[in-house]
């Protein structure tokens, strides 16, 4: 995946059983941004990989103050990079799991 | 400990935690 300055990390183990993983996102280099991210922390969510979309959740944070509006893209890219790797990965495990 | 919790409006659950330097790029 293309290196975005944001980090989107699993935050627990994924057995590819449930809808709903636990990631977490931090800031790696901000320079990559174009506005200045609040903070200096890791910022844990749940993500919905059948009903929610990487904009839902780049948006959220937007507006809860963790990053400027001019970044959307670039959080949203992030986590759409690690969602499809997860996404791929249960691809590969799911004739395992049956 | 030092965890902050900020929940969206529509109900979006954001846990902050600091980053342990060893997960930070040296710049």
């Amino acid at each position: 995946a293309e290196d975005t300055g944001v980090r989107v990390e699993l935050a627990e183990e994924d057995h590819g059983r449930k809808s709903t993983i636990a990631l977490r996102l931090w800031v790696e280099d901000p320079k990559k941004l174009k506005g200045k991210p609040k903070d200096n922390g890791a910022i844990e969510f749940t993500f919905d990989l059948e009903k929610e979309t990487p904009d839902d959740v780049a948006q959220e944070m937007i507006e809860s103050g963790f990053f400027h509006e001019s970044d959307m893209k670039i959080v949203s890219k992030s986590i759409r990079d690690r969602v499809a790797l997860i996404q791929w990965r249960r691809e590969r495990i799911r004739p395992a799991l049956q | 400990s030092s965890l902050t919790q900020v929940v969206h409006s529509a109900g979006r659950r954001f846990i902050v935690s600091p980053v342990p330097e060893s997960r930070l790029r040296e710049s």
